[in-house]
């Protein structure tokens, strides 16, 4: 039940809509 | 008017909401009214918002400091999710501030909202990233000393992520002893 996320999950997320 | 679409606009929760502040050593004023709360966070977009947002570590004049911590707990010794804690520390010589140290930062922020250390994550308290000409240092924070398996397997998962070799050594400095050291640096606790 807890979040987990690995730095590859994470990294995508850098330059995503909502990131910038 | 862009359409956009729902799922553009999901965002991915954190398991906890962490906060980051910023430090700068203005010797006129007092060292807690140095210490400034950017922003708090709870999203892993937001999260890369704020990050995309702030300088590079490495660019921060002398004295400087980034703290991530979890919302609730102030970056210094005398909170009370801390003051019974300590850091491992991982200091950085002159030529890694411009080859590694923003790396370093972002893969210790990343362990952070990602709950690298599992179990563990209720002994993590944040992590700071020191600036100083004299060598930089990245302080990864947990909370209770005493944890001696538990504060081990932090030490090796944050040597592991950070790809530190296994030849160089990184230490565990209580903040009781910290505070009330004579010379330059506490002694280790642990060591991995």
């Amino acid at each position: 039940g807890k979040k987990h996320y690995d730095r590859e999950f994470l990294l995508q997320f850098q330059n995503d809509y909502n990131a910038i | 008017q862009q359409i956009v679409s729902p799922d553009m606009l999901i965002k991915h929760p954190l398991q906890n909401r962490w906060a980051m502040w910023f430090f700068k050593n203005d010797k006129s004023k007092e060292w807690t009214a140095n210490l400034k709360l950017i922003t708090a966070f709870d999203t892993v977009e937001d999260f890369w918002g704020l990050y995309n947002h702030i300088q590079k570590a490495s660019r921060l004049p002398s004295g400087c400091d980034y703290s991530l911590f979890k919302d609730g707990i102030q970056p210094m010794w005398e909170d009370a999710s801390n003051k019974n804690g300590g850091r491992w520390l991982v200091n950085l010589n002159k030529n890694q501030r411009q080859t590694e140290l923003d790396n370093f930062w972002l893969e210790t922020l990343l362990c952070l909202i990602g709950e690298a250390f599992d179990d563990l994550t209720d002994d993590i308290c944040g992590a700071t990233i020191n600036i100083r000409n004299k060598g930089d240092k990245l302080g990864l924070w947990t909370r209770d000393a005493r944890r001696g398996d538990a504060t081990l397997q932090i030490g090796k998962k944050l040597k592991e992520r950070l790809k530190i070799p296994q030849k160089i050594g990184i230490g565990f400095q209580a903040h009781s002893d910290t505070a009330t050291k004579a010379g330059s640096t506490a002694r280790d606790r642990y060591r991995v």
